[in-house]
């Protein structure tokens, strides 16, 4: 996360590390039920085997495991069938963890948009993750203040892409607080008004966050998924 | 090698892995990067010109967007070819070597551009210093120039009628970007190869049709994809599945949509299940507070916060009454088993009965408040 700061233990309970050996983190994750995460489909680019992944939630410094930590082995994942890796159009994918996590008040689910429900254009949300903070990679989670951006005003900082969508946009024109690489599948999280927290975006893509170019992130738009996310988890709850 | 990390060790070197064989050892590999999918050379080699590693890594690389968009500034004709000389060098076949562009295409390239570039703010990238590139005719080295009808433009590019390049978002995108506005000509869906949406006139690639995600606004690209007979019902992706087939447990359709929202819950909460095509509201009788856990999961809304017997008054609905679930640990049972487990009621006309109302509430989205520290 570029812009940033250090986020306080506990603060973002449904964020996650999903890792795999011998790299440790590679992106984020967001769980979204007590067997359920989020990501977005390009980090299994070269690594499609569930096998090689685990999910690591209730930590704050990947450096140092905390009592609150909790890991879990990956059993399936779910890469969208249209995912499209040329223009990163429908970049998401489902996480079936091996077994439970234990809801605690460091380990704790995020909500998901109701269908059709979106952010509104200008609203402030938060960004977390383990990225680049343009200078350094972090041990610690970093957060950041991020503002939606409307698809048309988006579109124009991208020339040579299409945002479609299944695609969101948060940041700002001079790209001080940004998501970056290392932050991809992590969350964009947004308060409702009865203080809950829903999940729209999965870090994506965007500019080269740490060069001159300029301009917001582009997150997956869970709102666009809502229905296939909850298709996908009730066929392997139910076996079908 | 088939693995171009070997090719500078593979002559006769054992250090290969031994199941390359040293007669296609290669370091020359096809290029992928879309960008520069039409030069008058088809095979490139890592590192390329500015340090990339492999070509994935180039096309997310900065220069690769920066290159065509200056392109459109039509700064020097032979830009585009100068960029993909340096982003996916050519691959002599035979030396399996890199031939670098000549130090006069860099110089031009540079020259004409860098100012444009200044105008935004932005600098020419530094990997490029046209001083590496052999002039052309040295000897010993060979190095690249354009052929006169080299494409100016990248396939990423629309070429205007007056030569000029434009992005191909910009094509049709209801602004004129080429100096003759010919990027707005002939915008229709079926000029350019696609099919209209009647509905909101967007175009779609035919691909799109009868795939089963709806991609027109009025979802017309995926309608009349199937006949269905009566006595079946048509799948997400418009196979067709005899509808006591659907939710019975069992997936039948391919994208197993005979499976979907076998439960729901009615606006007023009432539990309602699908069998066969047809709605049921469930009865309350032999029901089991397990059951409405499941059925909470099953629909996604997490667990239950409330489980109610009401009477049904004046609508006639079809009821399913539900038989003692057979498993013990009903939790395991999936709903759709459960499902199997109720028997279609007939429809009862105002017959007053027991429906069921369930209230499921998914614990998410909830901080740990901060937690209070004396100071």
């Amino acid at each position: 996360i570029l812009g940033g700061r250090t986020s306080r233990p506990g603060r973002w309970p449904w964020q996650c590390s999903l890792q795999s050996e011998p790299s440790g983190h590679i992106c984020g994750c967001v769980l979204i039920g007590n067997k359920w995460a989020l990501t977005v489909a390009h980090c299994f680019e070269g690594r499609e085997s569930a096998d090689v992944w685990k999910v690591v939630l209730g930590i704050n410094n990947l450096d140092h495991p905390s009592p609150y930590m909790q890991t879990r082995h990956v059993k399936s994942i779910v890469v969208h069938s249209r995912y499209n890796r040329a223009v990163v159009d429908y970049d998401i994918s489902v996480l079936e963890l091996e077994t439970e996590v234990e809801v605690t008040s460091y380990v704790r689910p995020v909500c998901l948009p109701g269908r059709g429900q979106l952010p509104k254009a200008d609203q402030y949300c938060h960004i977390t993750g383990w990225g680049h903070m343009g200078n350094r990679m972090p041990f610690k989670l970093q957060e950041g203040e991020v503002r939606i951006i409307s698809v048309s005003q988006c579109q124009s900082y991208f020339d040579m892409k299409t945002i479609t969508s299944r695609m969101l946009c948060a940041g700002y024109e001079a790209g001080t607080i940004d998501s970056c690489m290392g932050d991809s599948g992590g969350p964009l999280v947004c308060e409702e008004d009865d203080g809950r927290w829903s999940l729209y975006g999965l870090t994506s893509w965007g500019s080269v966050c740490f060069s001159k170019v300029l301009g917001p992130g582009v997150y997956a738009n869970v709102t666009h998924f809502t229905e296939w996310i909850e298709r996908q988890i009730y066929l392997r709850t139910f076996n079908l | 090698c088939t693995s171009t990390s070997c090719s500078s060790g593979c002559h006769g070197n054992t250090s290969c892995d031994l199941r390359n064989t040293v007669n296609n050892c290669s370091g020359c590999e096809p290029i992928s990067l879309e960008i520069c999918m039409n030069l008058p050379y088809n095979s490139t080699r890592f590192p390329n010109y500015l340090g990339h590693h492999s070509q994935k890594e180039t096309s997310v690389s900065w220069e690769s967007s920066l290159f065509p968009a200056l392109v459109q500034t039509n700064c020097y004709k032979y830009l585009m070819f100068f960029a993909c000389t340096v982003l996916v060098p050519m691959c002599d076949p035979v030396t399996q070597q890199r031939v670098p562009p000549c130090r006069s295409l860099c110089r031009n390239s540079k020259e004409r551009c860098e100012s444009v570039l200044g105008i935004v703010g932005l600098q020419w990238p530094e990997d490029t210093d046209c001083a590496q590139f052999p002039e052309e005719g040295q000897a010993n080295s060979s190095c690249l120039l354009p052929d006169p009808d080299v494409n100016e433009c990248s396939p990423s590019h629309f070429k205007c009628r007056s030569g000029r390049c434009v992005l191909s978002s910009k094509r049709c995108d209801g602004h004129m970007d080429c100096d003759d506005d010919s990027d707005e000509e002939t915008c229709g869906c079926v000029e350019r190869g696609l099919w209209e949406c009647p509905g909101d006139k967007t175009c779609i690639h035919h691909n799109m049709i009868c795939d089963g995600f709806p991609d027109c606004s009025q979802q017309e690209d995926e309608k009349n994809c199937s006949v269905c007979s009566n006595h079946e019902m048509e799948c997400n992706n418009h196979q067709c599945v005899h509808r006591l087939l659907w939710c019975d447990g069992r997936r039948h359709c391919s994208d197993s949509s005979d499976e979907w929202n076998c439960v729901s819950l009615s606006d007023e909460g009432f539990v309602v299940v699908h069998k066969a095509g047809l709605e049921y509201r469930v009865c309350a009788d032999g029901w089991s507070s397990n059951l409405s856990s499941v059925a909470c999961i099953q629909m996604g809304l997490g667990s239950t916060l409330l489980t109610q017997i009401t009477h049904t008054h004046t609508h006639s609905f079809s009821h399913t009454h539900t038989l003692s679930p057979t498993h013990k640990h009903t939790h395991t049972l999936s709903f759709t088993h459960t499902h199997t487990h109720t028997s279609a009621g007939h429809k009862t006309l105002f017959h007053p009965s027991f429906s069921l109302f369930v209230l499921c509430v998914l614990e998410c989205g909830r901080r740990p408040a901060a937690r209070m520290v004396k100071r």
